[in-house]
């Protein structure tokens, strides 16, 4: 089963 | 008070086409770098990053940095009312909630001006570090969407893997299984059908097509598109929008519970 990440736990708030 | 002038005013319209299904509404930034913009899609799996540079307008007038919240669906009903030879102003005043966009014909004979109302967004701006992406693939756009189109119809999910030998898209439904290799090619005589594949390291990463099915609205702003892969790191697609900036969409991948 594939689970699909976020792009917010790559990248910090700004 | 801003004021942009942009005699292609053609590519505002195509940028709004390749935007706005991925993001309903977003604040652009307007500062003295250029027109620009980040925003995530609704579920917060991909981002896009706009960049217009204030040296690609005919004339680019910004007093002091701006931040319009904007309905892209409805931006996008107004630039549909610019013609393609149309010159397109942006103009604003300090304080108003209103945008205007004035669309010039090349004749000038036929002005229009339409009023868009602004709107208050939150949103989550993100800060993305340089990266050292372990390969880079570069590619005609209209190869790379007619790909994503193709095995769009077959599953759901791409796995992108890049090796010496090239890059293969591949991906699997109910129906079966689909495997596309595109190897190196580099056409001299016609850089805009040249695949160039630069790689440090093999990688291998799965993607939601529907992301890269939106992603592919860009097509007509390049011939070519940039695909930069790391293993640990959301995918980047870039459109160059010649002497102006970029669209770039940023993607979570994909991983195996």
């Amino acid at each position: 089963r594939s689970v699909q990440l976020s792009i917010t736990g790559f990248y910090r708030s700004s | 008070m801003l004021e942009l002038r942009l005699v292609q005013g053609s590519i505002l319209k195509k940028v709004l086409e390749a935007i706005k299904d991925l993001v309903n509404d977003a604040n652009f930034d307007c500062s003295a770098t250029g027109f620009s913009l980040q925003a995530m899609d609704s579920s917060h799996v991909a981002l896009v990053a706009l960049l217009l540079r204030s040296e690609g307008f005919e004339h680019y007038r910004c007093d002091r940095n701006l931040s319009m919240g904007m309905s892209l669906t409805n931006m996008a009903k107004m630039l549909k009312c610019a013609g393609n030879d149309d010159i397109v102003t942006i103009k604003a005043d300090d304080g108003s909630d209103t945008i205007t966009f004035m669309f010039e014909s090349p004749t000038q004979d036929k002005i229009a001006d339409f009023e868009m109302k602004l709107m208050d967004i939150d949103s989550e701006h993100l800060g993305i570090p340089e990266a050292e992406y372990e390969a880079i693939v570069r590619m005609p756009s209209s190869e790379f969407a007619r790909i994503c189109k193709d095995l769009g119809t077959i599953g759901d999910t791409v796995v992108i893997s890049v090796t010496k030998e090239g890059v293969k898209f591949s991906t699997r439904g109910d129906i079966g299984t689909a495997n596309i290799v595109c190897r190196q090619n580099t056409s001299i005589d016609k850089p805009e059908e040249a695949t160039i594949i630069e790689m440090q390291e093999p990688v291998t990463l799965t993607f939601a097509l529907r992301y890269m099915n939106s992603f592919a609205k860009a097509t007509p702003l390049a011939t070519q598109v940039t695909i930069s892969l790391s293993s640990e790191l959301p995918v980047v697609v870039e459109y160059k929008i010649a002497e102006m900036g970029y669209v770039r969409y940023y993607l979570a991948p994909k991983i195996e519970e």
